[in-house]
C-alpha cells in the first residue's frame, strides 16, 4: 500500500499518504 | 488564518468529546517554505487538544525529517490554527461537553 508509517522518539505516530491530486494548488 | 502554505485539516469527524482528535497535514504549496519539504504526502496524526501544543508536534515533524528545522514555526502555526478552529467551533456547537 502506498502508505508509510514514522514513529517519532516521543511516541507519536505519523502516517504518511499520498495527497489527493485535487488538493495539491497549482505548482 | 493566513494561508502559510501548509494545510492542516481534520482526518475525521469532530464530536467534541474526544480530546485527541486524528488531524492530516500536508504542503499545498512549497514556494512558501524556506527548506525543501521532504517529497512527502499527506502526513496524518494524533493530536490532544488538552495536553499538547502544535510547536510540540512541528518539532517531532522536524526530528523526523519531514520538514526543515527553519520551517519549524510554519508548521506549528498552521496546526495552531487549525485547532483554534476545532476548539471555537466545539465551543460553540457543544458548549456545555466543553
Amino acid at each position: 500500500s502506498s502508505f508509510t508509517q514514522v514513529v517519532h522518539s516521543a511516541g507519536r505516530r505519523f502516517i504518511v499518504s499520498p495527497v489527493p491530486e485535487s488538493r495539491l494548488k497549482e505548482q | 488564518a493566513e494561508d502559510t502554505g501548509v494545510r492542516v485539516e481534520l482526518a475525521e469527524e469532530d464530536h467534541g468529546r474526544k480530546s485527541s482528535i486524528a488531524l492530516r497535514l500536508w504542503v499545498e504549496d512549497p514556494k512558501k517554505l524556506k527548506g525543501k519539504p521532504k517529497d512527502n504526502g499527506a502526513i496524518e496524526f494524533t493530536f490532544d487538544l488538552e495536553k499538547e501544543t502544535p510547536d510540540d508536534v512541528a518539532q517531532e515533524m522536524v526530528d523526523s525529517g519531514f520538514f526543515h528545522e527553519s520551517d519549524v514555526k510554519i508548521v506549528a502555526k498552521s496546526i495552531r490554527d487549525r485547532v483554534a478552529l476545532i476548539q471555537w467551533r466545539r465551543e460553540r456547537i457543544w458548549p456545555m461537553i466543553q
